[in-house]
C-alpha cells in the first residue's frame, strides 16, 4: 500500500505540473522536477515507481502525460460529496473555500445545533439541524464529514457518523476521536501546528 | 534534535496529563498513557527519554511532574506574539481562535490590503495597512507571522516578512515559500489534507 507522505507529495506533484504546463514547458526530467519541488531527485523516482514506469530513462518525463496519469490515480475528476458539521467561524470558513470544489470536493449540506443558525443560510448553504444529519447523508451520498464542533461535542457526533455509513472524517477539534478502523480520520490541530512550530524557533 | 514528531506528541501527552488531573489521577504507568494516547508503550518511552529520565523504573510516572516538566519543555508559559496577515474568511477565523491563546500565543496584530478593511475593526483586532507591516513587527517583537492570504500574494508577502526578522511562519496558502533557512515555514495545506484522506477511502 502507498505512504500517506508518498500520497501527499502527489499533489504536490500536481501543482508543480499544472505550474510547467501554464509556462510551456513540455518535458522535464526527474532532476528538475526534484528541483522545483525542493525534495531529492531519488524521491521522485521513488514515489513515482509506486505508479508503473511513467517516464523513459534519460529522457525524462511528458509534463501532460505526467499530469493526467496523476490526476488518474488521485482521483482528481472524481466528485466526493462532504458536509460540515458545526458552522462556526472555522466551519464556515472551510464551506466558502473554493479549494476544496477544485480538487472535486462538493459540500451538499452543513449541519449546526444553535437555533439562530438552523434554517438560515451561511455562506451560501442553508444550515440543517442536527436531528436531520443521519438522513441528509445517506439521502446525499456524503462520504466525508468536516467536524468543526467544539472539543467536548466531537466525539459523541463521530460515533453517530460512523453508525450512518460515513467514510471519512477530517477533524479539527483538538481531541482523538475513538472509532472503529472502519471510518478514516484525518485530525488537523492547527494549535499543534503553530506550537511546533514556535518550538523549533528557540 | 528533537523529531519534530515527538514535538507534535510532546502537546498531546500535555493534555491527556491535563485530562488525568481532572480525573483525580495522581500516577500512570507508561503502558497506561500509551493506552491513553493509543500509541505503543515503547514509543512513549522513547520520546520522553529525549528529555532526560521522568519516571521510576517499576513505579510510572507522577501525572502533575510529568505535566509540569512537558510543559516546560513546550514553553507552554511563554507568550509568544503572532500577526495575521491577511483578514478574510480563514485570517478572521483565526483571529478568533481561543485555542491559540491558550497556549500562549498572543494575536497583537492583523493586517489586510483591502481598503474597505483596513482602519476597521474585525474579530475585535483593528485591520492595519500593508506599508505598515514592518514597522509594527518590529514595534510589537511579532516572532510569527499567520499568512492566509491567496497563493498569488504569498511569496512576495513572506519575503517581506523574512527581511524583518520574522522567525517563523504559519503558511495557509497552498504554494511553496522560498526563504532563507533563517525562517521556519510550517505549511498547513487543508486541501490536501482533505485529497489525502479521501485517497484511502476509495
Ligand atoms: N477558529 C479556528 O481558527 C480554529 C482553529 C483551530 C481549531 N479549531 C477548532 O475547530 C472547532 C470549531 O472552532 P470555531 O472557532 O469555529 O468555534 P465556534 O464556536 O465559532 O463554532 C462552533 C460551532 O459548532 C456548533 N456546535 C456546538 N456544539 C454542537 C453540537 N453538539 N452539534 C452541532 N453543532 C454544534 C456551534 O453552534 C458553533 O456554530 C473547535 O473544536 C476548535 O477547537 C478552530
Ligand atoms: N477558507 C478556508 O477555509 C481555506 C482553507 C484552506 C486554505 N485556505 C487558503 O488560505 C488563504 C486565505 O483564504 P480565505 O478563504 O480566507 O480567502 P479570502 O479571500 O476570504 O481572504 C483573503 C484575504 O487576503 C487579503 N489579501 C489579498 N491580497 C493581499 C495582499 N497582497 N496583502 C494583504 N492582504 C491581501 C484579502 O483582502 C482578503 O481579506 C488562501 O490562500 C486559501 O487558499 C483557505
Amino acid at each position: 500500500s502507498i505512504p500517506k507522505k508518498t500520497v501527499q507529495r502527489l499533489l504536490l506533484y500536481y501543482r508543480s505540473l499544472n505550474f510547467l504546463l501554464q509556462q510551456g514547458i513540455k518535458n522535464i526530467s526527474s532532476k528538475s522536477l526534484a528541483g522545483l519541488m525542493e525534495i531529492r531527485d531519488s524521491q521522485v523516482r521513488k514515489d513515482l515507481s509506486y505508479f508503473g514506469h511513467l517516464g523513459k530513462r534519460g529522457a525524462g518525463y511528458d509534463v501532460l502525460e505526467l499530469r493526467d496519469k496523476i490526476a488518474r490515480i488521485l482521483g482528481i475528476e472524481q466528485v466526493k460529496n462532504v458536509c460540515i458539521i458545526g458552522m462556526g467561524s472555522l466551519g464556515s470558513a472551510l464551506a466558502a473555500y473554493k479549494g476544496f470544489a477544485a480538487l472535486g470536493f462538493k459540500v451538499r449540506a452543513v449541519f449546526d445545533n444553535a437555533s439562530h443558525k438552523v434554517g438560515r443560510k451561511i455562506r451560501g448553504y442553508e444550515c440543517r439541524p442536527m436531528e436531520a444529519m443521519e438522513k441528509i447523508i445517506r439521502q446525499e451520498d456524503i462520504e466525508i464529514a468536516v467536524l468543526t464542533v467544539p472539543a467536548d461535542a466531537a466525539q459523541e457526533i463521530a460515533v453517530r457518523l460512523e453508525k450512518c455509513g460515513i467514510k471519512a472524517i477530517l477533524n479539527f477539534a483538538p481531541v482523538k476521536l475513538s472509532l472503529s478502523r472502519r471510518v478514516k480520520v484525518s485530525n488537523v490541530d492547527l494549535a499543534m501546528e503553530i506550537k511546533t512550530l514556535s518550538f523549533f524557533i528557540k
